[in-house]
């Protein structure tokens, strides 16, 4: 039962495990979403906290993720231990609909997280404490259906599509933080990458072996003024 | 070097290309810089194949990423590149089909460049459009405008993409780098890239490099 009554806007509140259930239940789908069956993770511990926003709810959760044991002596690092990640996860849950807005996950006991998901959170705190803006999901699914019509997408199930939505909506929240810290004139928003994680992307797009490799040794170009 | 230039404006650049669901920037770079510089040297613009380095450059890995140090040897030791119409991009890798005969430019050498941006500027104005990879942070959501991410996240020990230098000037006083992308003209402005000029942003001026033609 909710410690305080649902008055007031800016306040969170802890909440029970019963109440915890749906949005945690929510995250975990997320956070296996396109894991085969025998490697999803499941859920350990959970805590949360809630305030409203709009005509929605922001659960603000914190919870383990039991990693399933690696079996493949080909991959596995040894030796070979169970895994466990603390992640926190946003969801806003709002008529009933849920949508994922933030996922940082890291390994128990260290500081490391995953791959640029905390990359910002040092230097804009504040953007995380920004309320949303009423009904926030609809509008959110206004902006990713014209991005779908724009760039000529469209998603095996309907599943995916609310993958790509999630994805598509933290993309956003990244942009709107990568756009704060520019020094220069450059606008960042939405592209045709919008519906892409950054793994994703830079498994895709980007070339890795140039930071890996040195590659051949060439001569020195003579400079220009001395031709 | 003068205060801006921009060899596009000279017909030194061929269109913008797409590089597609592939690592393949190394390759656009590396045939960008080689189109430009047979452009200056031998007077005519063609646009040349990426899908011949993906195919026969055997010292990179195609869709997984190269170097454009390597590609420079691949062309020279293969015998030159053949034109994007006679060996046209697939965007993955398929068995090599190069042919001599249906090579159209060659080249004699490569070389490393200053990593001094004034330097780069001089060379550029002078020599032509210049291969460079940067780390690509924020460019996953770039629409227009000159980019100067903080040092901290765009590292110049992290890069990622191979790139060409076509230009470089100010705007309102902000001094930039024109950079052709490989992405398609439907990203950034109009598929170019346009990076803060003169303190070694992601790492511009790290790994710049060029062919030579005789």
């Amino acid at each position: 039962v909710p410690a305080k009554p649902r008055a007031d806007d800016e306040q969170a509140w802890d909440l029970s495990p019963p109440e915890l259930l749906a949005p945690a239940r929510f995250a975990l789908d997320m956070y296996n979403y396109g894991r085969a069956a025998g490697m999803r993770a499941v859920l350990g511990a959970v805590r949360g906290r809630v305030r409203r926003v709009g005509r929605g709810s922001l659960f603000s959760l914190e919870a383990t993720m039991e990693e399933p044991p690696c079996n493949d002596p080909l991959v596995c690092l040894l030796p070979v231990t169970k895994k466990t990640m603390l992640c926190s996860f946003e969801v806003l849950d709002e008529l009933g609909k849920h949508m994922l807005l933030r996922r940082d996950c890291g390994p128990v006991n260290t500081k490391a997280t995953e791959y640029g998901n905390e990359t910002f959170s040092s230097f804009l705190p504040m953007l995380n404490k920004d309320p949303l803006p009423q009904d926030f999901s609809v509008k959110m699914a206004t902006v990713f259906e014209d991005f779908m019509k724009t760039y000529n997408r469209t998603y095996e199930s309907k599943e995916e599509t609310q993958w790509r939505l999630t994805v598509f909506t933290r993309n956003m929240v990244r942009a709107q933080k990568i756009q704060a810290l520019d020094r220069g004139t450059a606008q960042y928003g939405i592209t045709k990458f919008s519906d892409l994680t950054e793994e994703e992307f830079y498994t895709i797009y980007l070339n890795p072996l140039l930071q890996k490799e040195p590659g051949r040794k060439m001569s020195l170009a003579k400079p220009v003024d001395d031709l | 070097a003068p205060p801006e230039w921009d060899w596009r404006k000279k017909g030194a650049v061929t269109e913008v290309k797409d590089q597609g669901m592939c690592g393949s920037c190394w390759a656009f770079s590396v045939t960008g810089n080689v189109e430009g510089q047979w452009f200056l040297n031998q007077g005519t613009l063609l646009s040349l194949s990426e899908q011949e380095l993906l195919d026969c450059d055997k010292t990179d890995k195609a869709c997984l990423g190269g170097l454009p140090s390597n590609a420079y040897t691949a062309i020279k030791n293969l015998g030159g590149l053949e034109t994007e119409d006679d060996y046209s991009y697939q965007g993955h890798v398929q068995t090599c089909s190069f042919s001599a005969q249906r090579a159209k430019v060659y080249i004699n050498d490569s070389v490393e460049l200053s990593k001094n941006e004034n330097k780069m500027a001089a060379w550029l104005a002078q020599k032509g459009p210049i291969s460079v990879a940067i780390n690509a942070f924020g460019m996953q959501f770039y629409r227009h405008g000159i980019a100067h991410p903080l040092r901290p996240l765009c590292s110049p020990w992290l890069i990622d993409h191979a790139v060409l230098l076509v230009g470089y000037g100010n705007r309102s006083n902000t001094p930039y780098w024109a950079i052709k992308n490989s992405w398609g003209s439907n990203w950034g402005e109009e598929g170019y890239y346009y990076l803060y000029r003169g303190s070694g942003a992601c790492g511009v001026n790290t790994m710049a490099s060029s062919a030579v033609v005789n």
